[in-house]
């Protein structure tokens, strides 16, 4: 039964048009994760690699892709856990990084902390040497026209439900 | 919000889950993801759980803990899934999705949103799907 790795790229309404992409992505990060573990990984290094997979694809709702907040701009969270000593890792409204995974394995590892937020993640980040990326590099087209329909007063009811799911 | 969970050979688990939040959510708003036993949570005794949907209803039943309860109980990943969505839907009207795994290697896709994308690798065995009730194969 071991190795195994299990993915997900969010729940909620996933349209037609997009629905290929979001299955191609979770495929190709479950593959990358067992080629890890089946080459004698950990389960760590292969549950990070695939969350990186999928912030760094454009189709999901995380890194490069995610939601914009109210004022167009993008704030990520992150989490990762280690269930053999129950070590964990966060980050919270962190900006203009490419993989906030990375951040909270950080955390983790080198501090004593359980989750760093907003400005403080990113002091941690620059002092890990972690790269800052602009902000628009991580705003999609498809993100853009969402936040600018969820803006709108007479936005589609159903459309703005789903968007309330992570 | 995308997510994972792993058992390697050694049977130690692991748990990552990453997000960009709640569409045109207010500044400084946190939800569910980086908060433990909500947006994910692993431990090598019971398993491990990575959580999306409506973070706020997630993190008022701590959904990830809560389906490890479950599992601690002598549930099996599958029906301590949907014990925790129900449980979810019934008490804060919140839907949403998880993956879970047990130190065995069993493992499960559940959600009680319209979809979710989910993959999971096993035994050289490929296994995704999309919809409700949805289960594809293909080799690796």
């Amino acid at each position: 039964m071991l190795p195994v790795v299990v993915i997900h790229g969010g729940a909620g309404h996933v349209p037609r048009d997009r629905s290929d992409m979001s299955i191609s992505g979770v495929c190709s990060a479950a593959r990358a994760a067992y080629g890890i573990l089946r080459g004698g990984g950990n389960s760590m290094d292969a549950v990070v690699e695939a969350v990186i997979q999928m912030e760094n694809n454009p189709t999901f709702n995380a890194g490069c892709g995610s939601v914009l907040n109210v004022k167009g701009e993008v704030e990520m969270d992150a989490l990762v856990m280690d269930g053999k000593t129950l070590a964990s890792g966060a980050v919270s409204a962190v900006r203009n990084i490419a993989n906030p995974i990375q951040l909270a394995r950080l955390v983790m590892d080198k501090t004593t902390h359980a989750c760093l937020t907003a400005e403080g993640a990113s002091q941690f980040a620059r002092a890990m040497g972690v790269p800052e990326v602009p902000l628009q590099s991580l705003i999609t087209e498809y993100a853009r026209m969402r936040w600018q329909k969820n803006l709108a007063h007479d936005a589609n009811p159903v459309e703005s439900q789903m968007g309330k799911m992570g | 919000t995308v997510g994972a969970v792993a058992v390697d050979r050694e049977g130690n688990i692991a748990c990552a889950t990453s997000t960009g939040g709640l569409l045109n959510k207010m500044e400084g708003r946190v939800g569910d993801t980086p908060c433990i036993g909500s947006g994910s949570y692993a431990d090598n005794n019971i398993g491990a759980v990575s959580t999306t949907g409506h973070g706020e209803a997630i993190m008022k039943v701590t959904l990830a803990r809560l389906i490890l309860f479950h599992m601690e109980q002598g549930q099996s990943v599958e029906a301590a899934s949907d014990l925790g969505l129900a449980f979810m839907k019934s008490r804060v009207n919140g839907l949403g999705g998880v993956v879970t795994v047990d130190p065995q290697g069993h493992w499960a896709a559940r959600f009680s949103s319209l979809q979710m994308a989910w993959a999971a690798a096993q035994k050289d065995t490929l296994h995704y799907g999309l919809y409700t009730g949805e289960h594809f194969t293909q080799s690796i």
